[in-house]
């Protein structure tokens, strides 16, 4: 089915949905900044 | 999904047309097809037998003309424009959107100069004039035009007709994307079993701490 | 009958019987008990009105009334609508901005058919959890002096985000100068260093009231079609992007909190067994809260990276 495979091939084409380097970075700022209030809470808990 | 049911009708008006014409006005229907300014896929249509059995006839370079708009771009079009029958402007402007399209394939960031070296464009305005009138509020692509950075960040491109060698790429990529979502599954599975169990552990740990000082205070 | 659907029974609630209502307001079974309300049952409408007004208002409180209807123990609140006053905790009795409004809102009502009456008034506290202040208690106490039966209820809009489900709570005051008999158990909530004392003079004052959530089959369908319309808006969001404001808040609270414990530790000559026992309980109890309050706002955050990194691994590991 013609209109399937189209709209399959234009799904597919917008994978990886963001890939920039500014998205790593903040990404991983997120990341970072998640960890560090963990590794504080547990501080706190001991 | 939106341009799809756009386009359904029109897909289904023109096969019948296709089917219901002789030889002599099948010509006639390709360009009007490919001249529609809703229309973005011709697959249907070249595979109805009428148009396929105008291969070898005096009128298969209108099927040439169809597997371009199927297919190819205006690059495509200048290269072989001796070849071929010459366009009316609207179909020029539909080939131009669809290399548009082509060109979202591979890129999601499309540089201005070369997108104005591919669609004959002498002017960034007259550029931007094109991607927003002729792409966008038609709605086969959806994006950003990045004026600093000279770019067009492409979020959502309609599918083209695809070709039989790119299927196998795409089922490809879907078993790709299946197997990552079922790892994602199973390991999310696998921490939730991790959480329930380590969440027992402390409780039993607790309990047992508060059974021991409650010896403690009972024996001191 | 027991044998009937929830939407069924659900639906028969919308239906409103003026004679049952006229009896209740005949009776006046909460004049002799203060604590006759027990529960409180909110339609699925009135809900989305309250919190999506509330979260309109960003980091102003917003205040609004609610309509319905009493039975037995409990007020079903059936619908609400906004009033157009704000800052409600900055002065005493804001309603006042808003009574030829609300005059104006109830006439129209019946006229279009809407029989309800007015059963209580809701306002937002943004990110300061669901409580009723000195300014909110005299309110609803003159408002259950003349209004009765009149419900408070408080939305946190920020909290709501935060936490992924909807932070509401309903109350009702006790007459001037009641004693309450028993202390009411309610969910432990973290107060912010600044309001804590305003929390702490007045929250005997009142009690909370159950909440529960009715939607007729109608609101069902209606809702299933807007989850179809919004779930890629909600998969998009995230609450750490969203809610940064309010998180860095929350910890800045924490740590005053924190050094607020350590001050009053170290103020009694730092030495445990110098304390007398009733004062150690009183700062153990201090710090068990800190502790609680730092592992909700860490689960929180753990949260919305979870759903940060699924989206991550779904969207962004395939390549073509």
């Amino acid at each position: 089915e013609n209109s399937l495979l189209r709209q399959v091939s234009s799904l597919l084409r917008r994978l990886p949905v963001i890939e920039s380097e500014k998205f790593q970075d903040d990404f991983l700022m997120e990341y970072n900044d998640t960890v560090l209030i963990t590794y504080l809470a547990m501080i706190t808990n001991c | 999904m939106d341009i799809e049911q756009k386009q359904a009708d029109l897909i289904d008006y023109f096969v019948k047309q296709a089917h219901n014409h002789k030889e002599e006005s099948l010509p006639n229907v390709i360009v009007e097809a490919t001249s529609n300014s809703s229309l973005f896929a011709f697959s249907e249509i070249l595979a109805v037998p009428n148009i396929t059995q105008l291969r070898g006839t005096k009128y298969s370079v209108f099927v040439d003309v169809l597997q371009l708009f199927a297919h190819g771009t205006w690059s495509d079009y200048k290269k072989n424009v001796e070849r071929l029958p010459p366009m009316v402007p609207d179909q020029i402007r539909k080939l131009k959107q669809l290399s548009v399209l082509t060109f979202a394939e591979t890129n999601k960031v499309l540089p201005y100069d070369k997108l104005m070296q591919e669609l004959d464009v002498s002017n960034v305005r007259e550029l931007e004039d094109f991607l927003i009138n002729e792409c966008m509020y038609s709605g086969i692509v959806r994006g950003k035009l990045d004026q600093l950075r000279r770019c067009f960040e492409v979020q959502f491109a309609a599918g083209r007709d695809l070709r039989p060698e790119q299927l196998e790429n795409m089922i490809r990529t879907l078993e790709s994307w299946s197997t990552s979502s079922d790892n994602l599954l199973v390991s999310i599975q696998d921490k939730i079993k991790w959480a329930d169990t380590k969440s027992e552990m402390n409780k039993k740990h607790q309990k047992d701490v508060e059974d021991r000082m409650e010896a403690a205070k009972k024996s001191s | 009958s027991s044998s009937s659907s929830p939407s069924v029974d659900s639906d028969a609630l919308y239906f409103y019987d003026e004679t049952t209502q006229t009896r209740y307001q005949k009776e006046k079974p909460w004049a002799k008990d203060p604590h006759y309300f027990k529960r409180v049952r909110i339609s699925a409408l009135a809900l989305l009105k309250m919190v999506v007004h509330a979260r309109s208002g960003g980091t102003i409180e917003i205040m609004g009334l609610m309509q319905g209807k009493i039975d037995g123990d409990a007020i079903i609140v059936m619908d609400a609508f906004a009033l157009p006053v704000e800052g409600t905790e900055t002065r005493v009795n804001a309603q006042a901005d808003a009574y030829e409004y609300m005059v104006d809102y109830s006439t129209t009502n019946k006229q279009a058919g809407r029989l309800e009456n007015v059963v209580g008034w809701y306002h937002s506290h943004p990110g300061y959890g669901c409580w009723l202040s000195g300014i909110d208690v005299s309110t609803q106490m003159l408002n259950q002096q003349y209004q009765e039966p009149f419900l408070a209820v408080v939305i946190d809009p920020t909290r709501t985000v935060s936490a992924g489900k909807v932070d509401i709570g309903a109350f009702r005051t006790f007459p001037e100068g009641y004693k309450a008999p028993d202390e009411h158990v309610s969910e432990y909530q973290t107060i912010p260093l600044n309001k804590i004392e305003d929390f702490g003079v007045h929250c005997k004052q009142y009690y909370p009231l159950d909440i529960t959530y009715f939607k007729s089959s109608l609101d069902c369908r209606l809702l299933d079609l807007l989850w179809n319309k919004y779930w890629v808006n909600t998969l998009s969001s995230s609450p750490l992007v969203g809610n940064r404001d309010y998180v860095a808040g929350q910890i800045s609270d924490l740590a005053e909190k924190l050094e607020q414990a350590e001050n009053q530790i170290h103020s009694r000559g730092g030495g445990g067994s110098f304390l007398l026992p009733g004062k150690k309980k009183e700062e153990e109890s201090q710090l068990k809260k800190i502790t609680r309050d730092s592992s909700k706002i860490t689960v929180e955050q753990v949260h919305g990276l979870m759903s940060q990194v699924i989206k991550d691994t779904l969207f962004n590991s395939v390549r073509q």
